[in-house]
């Protein structure tokens, strides 16, 4: 029975996709079956590992709008146990088409159900927003993983961040929790950096991880060549810290 | 007679409000008067000046929405000659609300043409989407200033990014121009950066400009004090740079 997670949070350049492709990479190579869901028209996850997205007949755009089976739409990786469900820019427009649909908020829900005796974990990437499509993201998932970048206009966003899960576990999901805060691009030279990390972990002192991602260059390379930080650079800090914080994640089960 | 100009990319984390607070600031100092526009739900571009979001009674939200006259919303900052039209929490409302309403797509065109004759620069600072706040802010403007992160995935969206200027003058606003592209958060040291940046010189020779952003911690320091980087450290390196851009926009008149 899969687990689902969206990675979710509205402030742009986080992490997110970053986190999702190898979090979701460093699970697979544990042996869990994994399917990452791309829910950004951006497409940046479904581009990370390689996927040409041009070539693609369906996406989720279809599986929303159309009710095409989403197992019709999932496409493998090149990692083992590592699939995908692909983004295209169609769902760009998925945002006001959504709008007028009748219970518009749990078609995600419902395309995702079915899949989940097939994975251990299904786990969406959102976009840098909170209207619709993240929405669905956070109405279809039992959790919500935060990645928090180390900058001040991040923490200044995660007060509504929380407030919008708190309406969705009101409105549309109660049994939504808090799967865990990750704080990334951590760079410690900066004052800055160490003010947001001791901030966030007052805050949320349960739900902050013990592995801190750094900034670290090959992480930003690793996606030009279509590929997870552990098969792009295994010896990287970055494949070390995202393989670190798999571990956590699968401890807190 | 004001130029009105979106400073926009769906990709988030790019750099957007930081060119708007600052640019704004380096024009304003030069004796421009400059009305810097927060569409961003967010409101980073309104707390990057000082103004605390909680105590506002109205915002662009209720300027959209409930047509109430923008200059009865409009805040002074603490530099001379820069105004900023606030946004909060409520505007994350607005896309949905928005898809229901009569040419939905130029109510922010029709709130600041009565401002034009106030000001030199209205500055609009769009969410990391191409949603309906955006496609307002491409809709009400003359030209678009794209920023441009020195990594793989900005470099991904610029087509993106593109097509959608493309629809936008097609239907919406025939005369919108590109105002220029500014390259940011470059960090020589890596080879990632250099190469988007010969990148985006050969696709756009002519929009990017010579002005290049480098990575400077000031710059991400300063939003913590409410003040633009002219102010808050006006020997640093960040503050030279988008004093240089302000030279480099008004050249390009
Ligand atoms: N720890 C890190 N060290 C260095 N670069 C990083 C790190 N994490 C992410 N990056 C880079 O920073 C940029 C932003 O990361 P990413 O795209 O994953 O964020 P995001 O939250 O998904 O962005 P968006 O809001 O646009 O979806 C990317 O270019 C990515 O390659
Ligand atoms: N040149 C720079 N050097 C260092 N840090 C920077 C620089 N430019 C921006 N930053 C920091 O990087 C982060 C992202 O920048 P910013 O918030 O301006 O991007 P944005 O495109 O407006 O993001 P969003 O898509 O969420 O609106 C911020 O924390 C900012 O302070
Ligand atoms: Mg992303
Ligand atoms: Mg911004």
């Amino acid at each position: 029975m899969a687990k689902i997670v969206a990675v979710a949070n509205q402030k742009g350049g986080v992490g997110k996709t970053t986190t999702v492709v190898n979090l979701g990479c460093g699970l697979a190579l544990m042996g869990k079956k994994v399917l990452l869901v791309d829910a950004d028209p951006q497409g940046n996850c479904t581009s990370g590992l390689g996927i040409d997205r041009k070539r693609l007949k369906a996406s989720l755009y279809n599986v929303l709008i159309e009710e095409i089976p989403a197992k019709d739409v999932i496409q493998s990786s090149s990692v083992t146990n590592l699939d995908v469900l692909p983004a295209t820019i169609q769902l760009a427009g998925a945002e006001v088409e959504l709008a007028s649909l009748e219970e518009r908020e749990l078609l995600m829900k419902r395309a995702l159900e079915g899949l989940r005796n097939e994975y251990d974990y299904i786990i969406i990437d959102c976009p840098p927003s909170l209207g619709l499509i993240t929405l669905n993201a956070l109405s279809a998932s039992d959790s919500v993983l935060i990645p928090i970048q180390c900058e001040y206009y991040a923490l200044e966003g995660l007060s509504q961040l929380m407030h919008s899960i708190y309406l969705v576990r009101r409105r549309l999901n109660p049994s939504l929790k808090i799967e865990g805060i990750v704080l990334t691009m951590f760079d410690g030279r900066t004052n800055l950096a160490i003010q947001v990390v001791d901030e966030v972990k007052r805050h949320f002192r349960r739900e902050v991880y013990k592995t801190i991602i750094p900034r670290n260059v090959r992480l930003s390379e690793a996606p030009s060549f279509g590929k997870p930080i552990m098969i792009y650079d295994p010896k990287s800090k970055g494949a070390e810290v995202y393989q670190d914080l798999a571990k956590e994640v699968l401890e807190r089960e």
